[in-house]
């Protein structure tokens, strides 16, 4: 691919933001800004190439938020799929233009106080999305590296982006275009253009409450015995009463704080204090919360019209449910109580006959469990107080070497650490691997975590 | 295979030649893809997305497909093939 790819043969670029997002409450001009500044400055940082934001019409790299067709043949689909795309080096006029769909949620630095975001696409530009996209603007292609930002999938939140380092491969990469920079930065201006030499400020933010302490009432991941535990699109969320956590597809923590169940779930009553079972349906990939013998229907994040229902409509006794998953195996879904279990079909709306059955046929699992989820890696979880067990693809019999602890393998705990009171004042300041960094302040301002 | 609805056999097609992995249906034969083009394009994407390589639209495979993306293709030899209008 390297021999394909093209590069830009001057060394000094300049941008501009020339269409800001239409209705976004949360990112405002200057942080927009603010974001596409730190995003160049990743790659500007370790190689010769300078840019400068300009205010004209001339600039290399336009940056532009634009919905559906926008007559450079590549059409935006609305909410979800594609998201942005950037055009290669080139003397094409739009080579450098870097488009985002304005239809997506973008967000940066959620009001809720937490990187979980809206449902839609919680990309905080600056550390992913325009990191990827700007990649493609100075000339690279996708790679289907696991450890590279020019991977053509979201991947989650890439932390502080006053500190995001780019991964290895792709240093490699762009060094192969463009050389290592030296210790000398340059100063030359490109001529005939205006800039601005001091970066932008994220300081717009209408409410930041990235600082705000955990609420008294917040769970210790570390500790916790959990309500319910989900794959839901892909990642794994794990609910403690009025809240949960959420990882990524490859397992990674995306805040050490817990989210309150009630600002992403839109439509649970109020005073709903903990959930018992989660599950995401196969065929239209609806999400079902259970609590006691009622349960509610989301599409994305938002609960449909019509719920709580009754859980009788799945066929099951009003007994409430323990657990829930659906089986990689044969796409059915299976609920546990107590120490019965059911199977149900969910393309058919049907309970299977034939069930209730024992939950001793899958062996080595507790009965009383507190939930159940599938994996990407299609095995079967199962979660009760402090441990889980691992099925390995259709077998019904746990695999050797388990339990293990939920905190350890799931949640960043070390050694089952706590999140005592004393260090969850900190804990903005950590990061998912778990060690310190200290506050970061210069030019009189202030940039905190992002990875919480 | 796993159970597969018209719907979303249609939506892996169009994603596959959507970026890159599948080329254009033959005008003769209207929107046909040959079986084994469409597992090779299955596994060239899997291969690419890091997942194992089945060669059928797998769980894994369809949710790979379902995350938000850039517009890209991911196939460069095949964007070559079509022009590279974005080069």
């Amino acid at each position: 691919a390297l021999a394909l790819q093209k590069k830009w043969t001057k060394r000094h670029l300049s941008w501009r933001v020339r269409t800001f997002p239409k209705e976004s409450a949360v990112l405002g001009r200057e942080t927009v800004r603010a974001l596409m500044y730190y995003a160049l400055k990743v790659w500007s940082d370790i190689t010769p190439l300078n840019f400068h934001e300009v205010a004209g019409n001339k600039a290399d790299i336009q940056i532009d938020f634009t919905k559906a067709d926008h007559n450079d043949g590549y059409p935006f689909d609305g909410p979800g799929g594609t998201v942005a795309h950037a055009f290669f080096p080139g003397e094409r006029f739009s080579a450098g233009d870097t488009h985002f769909d304005d239809d997506e949620a973008w967000t940066f630095r959620s009001p809720g106080g937490s990187s979980s975001n809206e449902w839609q696409l919680e990309c905080p530009m600056v550390r992913f999305v325009a990191l990827l996209w700007f990649g493609h603007a100075i000339g690279l292609a996708h790679t289907s590296a696991i450890e590279s930002i020019m991977r053509p999938y979201y991947q989650g939140p890439v932390g502080d982006p006053l500190k995001y380092d780019l991964p290895y491969e792709d240093k490699v990469r762009v060094w192969q275009l463009y050389g290592v920079r030296d210790s000398v930065s340059h100063t030359a201006r490109p001529d005939g253009v205006s800039h601005t030499d001091d970066p932008p400020v994220l300081m717009d933010l209408p409410e930041n409450k990235s600082t705000v302490p955990p609420e008294r009432d917040a769970p210790d991941r570390c500790t916790s015995h959990f309500d319910a535990v989900a794959q839901i699109r892909g990642e794994a969320f794990f609910f403690k009463g009025k809240y949960f956590w959420r990882l990524t597809r490859d397992k990674h923590l995306v805040s050490l704080r817990p989210t309150q169940i009630h600002r992403f779930w839109r439509g649970l009553p109020a005073n709903l204090d903990s959930i018992d079972a989660v599950y995401e349906r196969p065929g239209d990939h609806k999400i079902v919360f259970f609590k006691g013998v009622k349960y509610w229907l989301f599409k994305d994040n938002i609960v449909e019209e019509g719920y709580p229902r009754p859980i009788s409509d799945f066929g099951l006794p009003m007994d409430g449910v323990d657990a829930v998953f659906v089986w990689l195996h044969n796409d059915k879904t299976y609920f546990f109580k107590d120490n019965h279990y059911w199977r149900y079909d969910d393309h058919l709306r049907n309970m299977d006959q034939g069930y209730p059955k024992d939950t001793t046929l899958w062996k080595g699992i507790p009965s009383q469990l507190d939930d159940a989820m599938r994996w990407s890696d299609g095995a079967s979880y199962f979660f009760k107080g402090k441990e889980y067990w691992r099925l390995v693809g259709s077998d019904m019999e746990v695999e050797a070497g388990y339990p293990r602890p939920i905190g350890i393998d799931w949640l960043v705990c070390k050694d089952m650490q706590s999140d005592a009171p004393e260090t969850r004042n900190n804990e903005t300041d950590l990061q998912i691997t778990g060690k310190h960094h200290t506050d970061h302040a210069e030019n009189a301002y202030e940039v905190c975590s992002c990875t919480s | 295979a796993p159970y597969l609805t018209t719907e979303q056999m249609d939506m892996g097609v169009d994603w596959l030649s959507r970026f890159g992995y599948l080329p254009p249906a033959d005008p003769v034969t209207g929107q046909l893809q040959t079986k084994e083009a469409l597992t090779q394009a299955i596994k060239a994407m899997q291969r690419f997305g890091g997942l194992e390589e089945t060669g059928v639209f797998d769980q894994a495979t369809l949710g790979l497909m379902k995350t938000p993306r850039c517009s890209l293709p991911d196939m460069s030899e095949l964007e070559t093939a079509a022009g590279r209008r974005r080069r």
